[in-house]
């Protein structure tokens, strides 16, 4: 599973 | 950005705006628990470390300068404020929140996308931020008279967060790499945690009564 690490949500 | 995500937001903002006009307007924080406030201010502290480090855009900037700054401010009023401290209901507001900050830390460490100190941090502050509600709803469990502004706090905090949900499940199906399975298994755990208040703010809503949670 891809993991998208930047946080974008508050 | 979404519009789920853009209306998840704006309800977040609305219930500190509900909040802060209650507070700073009629210099009342009858019904709100200041445990919960300093849960939240030290979430956004946690979370938003990377303000400074990580640029996502200027709306994130903005939105987590006003969710820091409003988060220190309820809790300065609460505790420093001179008229606003004598209407805090501290004999109710008993729930012992720094005992849930040590399991959410160690869950972090435990459970994290990366061993990293950002990283920790950001899971510790998802996790921490699925149970800081806990106090507060504990006190209005306590609360005879529940006022209006209050229950719309709480009420927007718990649609923010429905609304969140909806964004991820958008998210998951126009964006393949959208994986975030602390955020939204934590999401989902505290948002599950309003059901009971959803209910009886509604039916108080529907009847026009009152709101009134039972013990």
């Amino acid at each position: 599973v891809m993991v998208d690490i930047d946080h974008d949500e508050l | 950005m979404n519009l789920f995500r853009l209306a998840g937001d704006m309800t977040h903002l609305v219930s500190v705006v509900v909040l802060l006009l209650k507070i700073h307007t009629i210099k009342s924080c009858a019904g709100v628990s200041l445990k919960t406030q300093e849960l939240y201010a030290l979430v956004f502290a946690a979370r938003y470390l990377d303000l400074f480090v990580h640029f996502v855009s200027l709306y994130n900037t903005v939105m987590k300068l006003v969710f820091l700054a409003s988060s220190f401010t309820i809790v300065w009023y609460m505790r420093r404020h001179k008229i606003v401290r004598r209407t805090y209901d501290k004999e109710h507001d008993t729930f012992r929140h720094h005992f849930i900050v040590l399991p959410c830390l160690v869950l972090g460490l435990l459970l994290n996308e990366k061993f990293t100190f950002r990283e920790v941090m950001w899971a510790f502050s998802i996790y921490l931020e699925a149970v800081a509600i806990l106090p507060q709803l504990v006190l209005l469990q306590r609360t005879r008279n529940i006022d209006n502004l209050t229950a719309q706090y709480v009420f927007f905090l718990g649609a923010y967060r429905v609304l969140y949900i909806f964004n991820w499940i958008y998210r998951y199906f126009t964006e393949p790499h959208f994986v975030h399975w602390i955020s939204w298994i934590a999401g989902i755990v505290q948002t599950l945690l309003y059901g009971d208040f959803f209910y009886y703010y509604i039916l108080s809503w529907k009847n026009n009564v009152k709101l009134e949670l039972p013990a």
